[in-house]
């Protein structure tokens, strides 16, 4: 029975997408089934998977206006057990009309529901702001994990997710949980990046992972070469730290 | 007669409002009359101003839902020619709002063109997304400056903020200009991130600023203590690189 998980933070390149697509591809390498769903117009997810612009078509904007299906969206990745659903390239005009269409919060709530008995873990990249098809993630997820830049002010940022998931849980009247935060791009750091991690780390202990992404060239390089870092290099730091986090998660819900 | 310049790129954590933040503050200490307006609701150009969660009441959603004037908004800061108007610490309901509101384009269009015999440059520092407010401010806008993470994968984000642009120029009727590409975070790079900027440089020349941002701890240090660089470290290398940015733009807006 899978598990619907948001990869979310409302500020900008922290690592979702790195995060949504590395793990889902750990727990692809561990015979987990995975489904990632590409939610940011921006096209991220696609491009750190290998697909082109025209391999992005047909896509969730399509499923969002009910020009397809979603079996007929779902893309095979390099990975016998990592399926993909890509996020259209999108007009203008396109762009517009996604941001009117995700004021429908339920949007993607049956969708996804049906999906779960096909996939061990589904996991929504979502895109850095508060509304819209953020909220239409949530409301369909079981939980939402948090990437965090290491150094880098996110308090204000956690704050405001955490006060959404409250609002969300009110409104549905369902359990929407946290995955938890996950400290990414982690290197040497100066006095004010470790002050910054203390203060995340005590008003939230109990939520971050054990798991630290380190900061490592090995996974930008990979997400140019269009494959996940445990593909690209399966020995690099970047890759068992992911490989790790998987391992953390399957812990936390249940397999060992 | 003042020159509205938005600072936007739909790809999130490339050194949109640190860049809007300090040039500002550097056309400020060279004695031009500068206002910046935080557009993005997770509030960061506020933080990195010194104003606190309740500083930024009242703000751009009030001016936004005509519950303000933007004259009652205006705030100075800490340099005498830096004017500061802050986004709303915005609880989710009022984050749906605002998603809403930005459906009009011309939203900001005649407010802003009021303000302009007062500054000689308005900057708009802008959500991490290609709609809603974004669209209203690049129509206010007289240009777009661009920020781009040196060695990582921008290209399609700024295809498709030119794309927008197009799009904006045809609907409005309106000489929408590039201010220019500005190259941020620069460190010494790995191949990849050679060759990510050099196509870069290839598909844009002519845009691309001749001032690079360097990837320096005194920039974060400095948005952490709630003041621009020049104020924080004047001699730092950050804070010459967005002096050099500044005289860079005086240059070509014909003021020696
Ligand atoms: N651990 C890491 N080490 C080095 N580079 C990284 C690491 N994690 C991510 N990056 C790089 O940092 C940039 C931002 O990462 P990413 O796109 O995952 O962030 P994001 O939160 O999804 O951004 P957005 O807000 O635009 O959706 C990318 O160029 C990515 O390749
Ligand atoms: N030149 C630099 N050197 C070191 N750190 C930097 C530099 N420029 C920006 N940063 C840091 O990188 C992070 C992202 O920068 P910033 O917030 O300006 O990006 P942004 O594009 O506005 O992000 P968002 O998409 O969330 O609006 C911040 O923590 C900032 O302090
Ligand atoms: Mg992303
Ligand atoms: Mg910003």
């Amino acid at each position: 029975m899978g598990k619907i998980i948001s990869v979310a933070l409302p500020k900008g390149g922290v690592g979702k997408t790195t995060t949504a697509v590395n793990l889902a591809a750990s727990l692809a390498v561990a015979e987990k089934r995975v489904l990632i769903m590409d939610l940011d117009s921006s096209g991220a997810a696609g491009i750190a998977l290998g697909f082109q612009d025209q391999d992005r078509t047909p896509g969730v904007f399509n499923i969002l206006s009910y020009t397809r299906s979603i079996e007929q969206c779902i893309r095979q990745t390099e990975l016998s057990h990592l399926d993909f659903v890509p996020m259209n390239s999108l007009s203008p005009i396109d762009e517009e009309r996604l941001g009117r269409m995700s004021n429908n919060k339920m949007l993607l709530y049956h969708l996804l529901n049906s999906m779960k008995e096909r996939y061990d873990y589904i996991f929504l990249d979502c895109p850095p702001y508060a509304s819209g098809l953020m909220t239409v993630a949530l409301v369909a997820s079981d939980s939402v994990l948090i990437p965090a830049k290491s150094g880098h002010l996110s308090l204000e940022a956690i704050d405001k997710l955490f006060a959404h998931i409250d609002w969300i849980r009110r409104f549905t009247n369902r359990a929407l949980c946290t995955e938890g935060i996950l400290l990414t791009m982690h290197e040497p750091r100066t006095k004010v990046g470790a002050m910054i991690d203390n203060d995340l780390n005590d008003k939230y202990s109990g939520h971050v992972f054990n798991t630290v992404i380190p900061k490592n060239s090995t996974i930008s390089e990979s997400s140019y070469h269009g494959k996940p870092v445990i593909l690209y290099n399966a020995s690099s730091k970047g890759a068992s730290a992911y490989l790790s986090l998987a391992q953390e998660i399957m812990n936390k819900n249940g397999t060992p």
